[in-house]
């Protein structure tokens, strides 16, 4: 996955 | 999301508002030290970019208005209400900030995994995050003196980043490609810059005596 969508956490 | 996360988080909320609440209600910020929570507050604007553009949760946004406007108005509070910000001890407070800002931005500059504007400044406000506490640091070890809220206050974020450390660990086990070196290693050593403070920390409170940073 792009980096993008794991930039889930605060 | 996991309960280490979600711990980590909830601490990290804690630390924040136990501050602004301190500051609110004693109206003092004596202890504190105004670079670290500028350097916090340029963390969460340049962390928060996309909190506009990409919607993760509602929990993610509500949690990220949070931090900004806690720590921005903590940066208020010091530099303009006119009783908290005589408390301030800007002759103690000198760390330059320039000298932590410049080495993550080059930093991030050449070590990320997107060069692009968004990815860089995320990338700085992890290296930023790392080492945005040296100047409270600096200041207690001045001071000599630290009141309890300034401990709890390190303590909580310390805490919050060593949550974060046990969920990256537990993501790494259960979500296959969850790799992200870069925000390991950051937590990794913000969390180890901490563990000195720790350790003082527990053996104050344990000797039940004032906290003695080494000089």
């Amino acid at each position: 996955p792009s980096s993008d969508q794991t930039k889930d956490e605060l | 999301m996991n309960i280490f996360r979600l711990a980590g988080d909830m601490t990290h909320l804690m630390s924040v508002i136990v501050l602004l609440l301190k500051i609110h209600t004693i109206k003092s910020c004596a202890g504190i030290s105004l670079k670290t929570q500028e350097l916090y507050a340029l963390v969460f604007a340049t962390r928060y970019l996309d909190i506009f553009t990409d919607f993760i949760s509602l929990y993610n946004t509500i949690m990220k208005l949070i931090f900004l406007a806690s720590s921005f108005s903590i940066v208020w509070y010091m530099r303009q209400h006119k009783i908290v910000r005589r408390s301030y001890d800007k002759d103690q407070d000198t760390f330059r900030h320039l000298f932590l800002i410049l080495p993550c931005l080059l930093l991030a500059l050449f070590i990320n995994e997107k060069f692009t504007f968004k990815e860089v400044m995320w990338t700085f406000s992890l290296f930023l995050e790392a080492v945005a506490i040296l100047p409270q640091l600096v200041l207690l070890q001045r001071t000599r003196n630290i009141d309890n809220l300034t401990g709890q206050y390190v303590f909580l974020l310390g805490a919050y980043r060593a949550l974060y450390i046990l969920n990256w660990i537990y993501r790494y086990f259960t979500e296959p490609h969850y790799v992200h070196w870069i925000t390991w290693i950051s937590g990794l050593v913000q969390t180890l810059l901490y563990a000195d403070f720790f350790y003082y920390y527990f053996n104050s409170w344990k000797n039940n005596v004032k906290l003695q940073l080494p000089a």
